[in-house]
Order: structure tokens, then C-alpha cells, then sequence
């Protein structure tokens, strides 16, 4: 498995903030988990209306996902399997060459 | 030599070099690879020079993928639209026309240690790979480390941060390079593309204010023109309009960077898809997104060069 597969579990969700305080508890959070963001390119960017989307690791998601639904904010998954999207992203014969 | 080597598969570093040097051999009419510098990995930094030689000066369009590592799409895209131009130079009046006036200057991979590094071991590094002397955290945002509207809104100061910008502008030898050769010819190149994924967007300065440009009439008809083309081929829409609006406002980009410097059309493309892969574009969607996005660049360029002072 490519990257030894060390995003197995992992997910990418899309949420969408819609008021400051939403907002606010994004960012309160990120001071304690560190996610990476696919869009946009960081928590400094994010504002009410603005999608966002989050790679989620296996062992925060649990956290995570509390921490969404605790602050109101809607939230929905776009990869429900990381590892397995960048798998399926090269075919077999590129795989192998990799 | 267009016809060995796959243009629908993702290829390591390695592999477009080795892929460089094999094209300005074998195209010597109408390509010449040389280096504008080094990584901070001591990566040398390659441009494709792509167009028929001439002895007068002639105009210049710079195009520029992979400043953000784990957007693998854009440096496809950059291989993808060197093998159109070539293959096509004999058989499309339009490539040959736009090889003639003009030369673009191609840089595949512009992040080429942070590139190497998601191939590796980091699918989603973004930054570069630079070390930061104080935190164990590598890499710059390249896209932030520009001197224009430097540490504003978005980018942050902490190397360990996605979006750090840098401890100076300019501090990664990558983008001092590609700024020192643009500034050296900013009387021939006449506009500035970059590459970035994902979102489909065409977006035009600024990205660090809430204004239009002075040349808006005929940057704004360029864009237009070109995401109706692109959305021509298979149907696919991209917003187009000023990043500060579109997106939102940040501190300045390479985009900006190359407009505040006398580069009058300049543009940044979010390309494929709006998330669905993010940034793990299928290579079975890399042939269509690569065809319609050429399309969008010739418009572009045709453009500029019949309809724009």
C-alpha cells in the first residue's frame, strides 16, 4: 500500500460555518488539534459562508466529529476512505512503477 | 518521442526531468531547457523555453505549476500542454501561430523538493522543504513568500503553519529565482499562469485588496472568454473573477506579485475538481481536465495578443 499506509482511516469532510461563532469554535479548536486543510489553505481564512474542508485523521475523528455537531456546524463527508482514494488515484500499471 | 511517455499518469521527479531532457533533445526546433537556479535541496529549477526560434525579440508567456507540492495535477498539466504544442505545431494554424509570435516559458515543477516530498512520504505536503532554524518544522508557503502585500490576511508568521510565509520575502531560493528571471524579462512576457488545484477557478489579481485593476476591461474579457471554452470541451464550469472576490482576501500571491511587477495579465488556475477528489484527481480525469484547460490557455493568449494593448 502506497505511503505505508499510514492514512488508512482517514477522512475528508466538508463543513460550513455559518456565523462568527461557529467561526470562533473552529479556531478554538484547531489551537488544540492541528488539522490540515484542503480548502481553505488555512484556519486564517476562514469565514461565515466559506466551505471548508478537512483531512481528518483516524484518531481525531471521533473528537472531531463531537466538536462539530457540539457548535451546531454542519458537516458532511467527502472521502470516507483516504487511503483507499489514493489508491484508486493511479491505475495498477503506475502503481507498480511506484 | 511525445508518443513514449504517458501524459495520463502522474510521474515523480525523477521522471520529468529525465522526461525534460529527453524533449529538448529531440525538439530542438521548438524547445530549450535551461535552469534558473536551485532548490533549497540543491534541485536545479528547469524552464521549457517553447516556441520557434527567432533571432528578434519576441513576446513571452510564463506558465508555472506546482508551486504547492501535493497539486499534482498542475505539473501534468505542464507536461500535458508542452506535448499538445509540439505534437500539434504542424497541424493546428492556431499552436503554430501562437509558437511564432511568441515563446512560453514553462516551468513544470516549481516546487520541485516539496514535489519530490509528497511523492515519497507526505501525499498533502504543501510547502517547501527549507528548514526553519528555530522549530523542527520544514517548508514555505511559496505561494506567500512573494514581495507584495507580505504576512497579510491568511498567512502566518509560525514556521509550522501550512501558509507560513517566510521569515523575509523571498526567502526560498525557488521563488527568488523564478522572481529574478520574471523581473529580468519583464518587457518581453507579456502575461503570467499559474497552476494550482483544486476548485475550478480563473482567477485574476488582486488577492490581497478589495479592487479592480486598471486593466480590468480586457483581463475580465480574457477570463471570461477562456472559462466559456474550457466549459465548451466537456461541459465543465469554473468561476472566474478578481481572487479577492471570488475567493477571499489574502495576503499577495505570485499572481500579484507578477502584476505589480509590469507583467499586465496575469492569472491563477484552480484547476479540477470542486473536492470530490480534492487533490487525488484520477488519472483517467487527467486527459480531459489537461484538454480543456490548453484550450482555456490558447484563448488566453490569443486573446491578449489580438485584443489587448
Amino acid at each position: 500500500l502506497l505511503y505505508n499506509n499510514r492514512y488508512d482511516g482517514d477522512q475528508v469532510i466538508r463543513l460550513l460555518p455559518k456565523t462568527e461563532q461557529q467561526v470562533d469554535a473552529l479556531k478554538s479548536f484547531h489551537e488544540l488539534v492541528k488539522v490540515d486543510f484542503w480548502q481553505p489553505s488555512s484556519i486564517l481564512s476562514v469565514k461565515p459562508g466559506v466551505l471548508v474542508d478537512i483531512h481528518v485523521p483516524r484518531n481525531w475523528s471521533e473528537k472531531i466529529f463531537q466538536s462539530l455537531l457540539q457548535a451546531g456546524i454542519d458537516f458532511k463527508i467527502l472521502v470516507p476512505d483516504l487511503q483507499g482514494l489514493i489508491e484508486m488515484q493511479s491505475g495498477s500499471r503506475a502503481r507498480i512503477r511506484r | 518521442s511525445t508518443h513514449l511517455y504517458s501524459y495520463e499518469v502522474y510521474h515523480s521527479l525523477e521522471e520529468i526531468q529525465s522526461w525534460m531532457h529527453h524533449m529538448n533533445r529531440s525538439h530542438s526546433q521548438l524547445l530549450y531547457l535551461f535552469s534558473i537556479g536551485k532548490s533549497f535541496e540543491e534541485r536545479p529549477l528547469f524552464v521549457l523555453q517553447l516556441g520557434k526560434r527567432s533571432k528578434h525579440l519576441k513576446k513571452a508567456v510564463w506558465i508555472d505549476c506546482g508551486i504547492h507540492a501535493r497539486e499534482w495535477i498542475g505539473p501534468a498539466f505542464c507536461q500535458w500542454f508542452v506535448k499538445e504544442a509540439l505534437q500539434t505545431y504542424h497541424s493546428d494554424p492556431s499552436m503554430r501561430r501562437l509558437l511564432k509570435q511568441l515563446y512560453f516559458y514553462i516551468m513544470p515543477v516549481f516546487n520541485v523538493d516539496g514535489y519530490h516530498y509528497s511523492w515519497t512520504t507526505d501525499r498533502f505536503w504543501r510547502k517547501t522543504r527549507s528548514n526553519s532554524t528555530n522549530f523542527n518544522c520544514h517548508g514555505v508557503d511559496a505561494n506567500r513568500n512573494w514581495k507584495v502585500k507580505w504576512s497579510g490576511e491568511g498567512a502566518s508568521l509560525h514556521p509550522c503553519a501550512d501558509t507560513y510565509c517566510g521569515p523575509v520575502p523571498e526567502s526560498e531560493p525557488e521563488v527568488k529565482a523564478v522572481a529574478r528571471f520574471l523581473h529580468k524579462h519583464k518587457k518581453q512576457i507579456k502575461a503570467y499562469i499559474s497552476f494550482h488545484a483544486y476548485s475550478q477557478m480563473l482567477l485574476y489579481p488582486y488577492s490581497y485588496k478589495d479592487a479592480i485593476i486598471p486593466n480590468f476591461k480586457c483581463v475580465e474579457s480574457a477570463a471570461f472568454k477562456a472559462v466559456n471554452a474550457l466549459y465548451s470541451v466537456y461541459g465543465i464550469k469554473y468561476k472566474h473573477g478578481p481572487a479577492s472576490s471570488i475567493l477571499y482576501v489574502t495576503s499577495g500571491s505570485s499572481m500579484d506579485w507578477a502584476y505589480k511587477h509590469g507583467i499586465p495579465y496575469a492569472f491563477a488556475f484552480e484547476l479540477r475538481d470542486t473536492g470530490y477528489y480534492g487533490f487525488l484527481l484520477p488519472e483517467s480525469l487527467i486527459k480531459p481536465t489537461c484538454t480543456e484547460t490548453t484550450l482555456a490557455v490558447k484563448n488566453i493568449t490569443n486573446h491578449i495578443l489580438k485584443k489587448c494593448p
